[in-house]
């Protein structure tokens, strides 16, 4: 098939003939944005005592070793699934990263669902992995939103403090903020706003006009001195790296409509219904 | 009250710093770990409780119920090989929930009745994505299908639903496109 593209009754997306996502389309209002969406690793910060830099990236500070992050290249691209409730696109991006884009036909917004790991470090390189979002010609001033807890929602602005003034000395990490509930951007002109929404606290940032940057998974292998006294190594009782899994859901519609999106999609993440299975044999009308 | 109390007192202990950000030890991870896996292996006896409660007076009590707590890597001893499951949830929200709900399973072809039990609703049957068939996994995997439906739960209240696997069949209920694009 050459329809690179899925989607339900509110939201499409739209794929290169290689796979790489290419466009997101509201389908209520017609609102297509051009999207790209890439994996990406920054070195952790090892130290360096003779240079008075002995700061290393651990489990209380983030301190990459370079402010540009190393690329990883989508693979594959492993096709697509259409179900009549459900469409899933699939990329293989390094054998220790691969997604699942999901749009559900009721549902407003598009699932991504991220699996990172093992991160190798036989290289003695420990990665900070993370998932930009990018928004082609998208304008938000430097600035980004990100909720306090799920209530207050706080505008960000780079390389920026409302109540000092900040010398910036880490270019990223110093633009990192906690996102507990989701992340936003906003382009004024254009009356567009692109929305994430996290099933997890995670760290996010927006370096770069139209970006989205979340950190997804951390493995490092020097201490920070900040007390914890262990790398930021974890593995699991066979001694690999942990692989983890999770969700963004991503929401685009007009700043004044955005909110009731996300809302409601926060609360549908936050408390899901929770299952339970009985295998009675019985036929469903006498178990009714 | 006091199986609730476990997992109250793990989620308690689990509001510490160093457990909110990762900041703690891997052996103290392992500690908290296990804490909370018996809090919520506790609750899950509490929601047998409740939904024996829930049963009409002086009839049966409700079915043993069964959890399954690694679905989000589509792992489910219950529902990889069952051909007559009931599925029940709960929602916490309130307001009504519409909820997709994603269950591994061996076949290819199910039925899916609503809380009415005549009713049925659509559903779709997908093989598990590459990525999740790839998670090293202790042992091999017998669910390489997830059933997907569109489950409808009232505020504060619960709704079971019934899968019913068809004989079997190969004819997968699904549009297939496969390609393989090296970049």
């Amino acid at each position: 098939s050459t329809d690179n593209s899925i989607k339900g009754k509110y939201v499409r997306l739209d794929f290169s003939a290689s796979g790489e996502v290419s466009s997101m389309t509201n389908l209520k209002t017609g609102l297509k944005v051009p999207l790209s969406q890439n994996f990406f690793y920054y070195e952790g910060m090892t130290g360096n005592n003779t240079k008075g830099e002995f700061q290393a990236s651990g489990a209380y500070i983030f301190r990459p070793q370079k402010n540009e992050p190393t690329k990883l290249s989508l693979k594959f691209f492993a096709g697509i699934q259409r179900g009549v409730l459900v469409q899933e696109a699939y990329q293989q991006v390094t054998n220790w990263v691969s997604q699942v884009y999901r749009i559900y036909e009721d549902k407003p917004y598009v699932e991504v669902e991220w699996t990172v790991g093992p991160v190798p470090v036989a290289d003695h390189i420990g990665k900070e992995v993370i998932t930009r979002y990018h928004l082609d010609g998208f304008e938000n001033k430097k600035t980004f939103y990100t909720d306090a807890n799920g209530r207050e929602i706080l505008e960000r602005v780079l390389n920026y403090r409302p109540t000092w003034q900040l010398k910036q000395t880490e270019p990223v990490a110093g633009n990192y903020y906690p996102v507990n509930s989701f992340i936003s951007i906003k382009d004024t002109k254009k009356n567009v706003q692109f929305t994430v929404l996290v099933d997890r606290a995670q760290g996010g940032t927006s370096l770069n006009e139209g970006d989205v940057e979340l950190m997804l998974h951390r493995r490092l292998l020097v201490d920070d001195g900040k007390g914890v006294g262990e790398a930021l190594d974890e593995r699991d009782i066979d001694g690999k790296g942990l692989v983890t899994r999770g969700t963004h859901y991503l929401l685009l519609d007009s700043i004044e409509n955005s909110s009731r999106l996300y809302r409601p999609t926060a609360q549908d993440i936050f408390l899901t219904p929770a299952i339970s299975f009985s295998t009675a044999e019985v036929s469903p009308v006498q178990y009714v | 009250k006091e199986q609730l109390n476990i997992l109250a007192s793990a989620l308690g202990t689990a509001q510490h710093h160093d457990a909110i950000t990762g900041t703690e030890k891997q052996a103290v991870v392992f500690d908290y770990e296990e804490r909370l896996a018996n809090g919520v292996n506790q609750v899950q006896n509490v929601v047998q409780d409740v939904y024996n409660k829930l049963m009409p007076k002086g009839g049966a009590a409700a079915p043993e119920q069964l959890f399954c707590t690694q679905l989000n890597i589509s792992l489910c001893s219950v529902t990889a090989n069952l051909t007559n499951l009931q599925v029940t949830l709960y929602n916490p929200l309130a307001r009504e929930a519409k909820y997709y709900v994603r269950l591994p399973v061996s076949g290819t072809k199910y039925t899916v009745y609503q809380s009415d039990g005549k009713t049925t609703v659509q559903n779709d049957v997908l093989p598990i994505s590459p990525g999740t068939a790839q998670i090293p996994l202790p042992t091999n995997r017998t669910a390489h299908f997830e059933v997907v439906f569109l489950a409808s739960v009232p505020a504060l209240g619960f709704s079971t639903y019934f899968v019913r696997r068809q004989s079997t069949s190969n004819v997968l209920r699904f549009q297939r496109e496969y390609y393989r694009t090296q970049v």
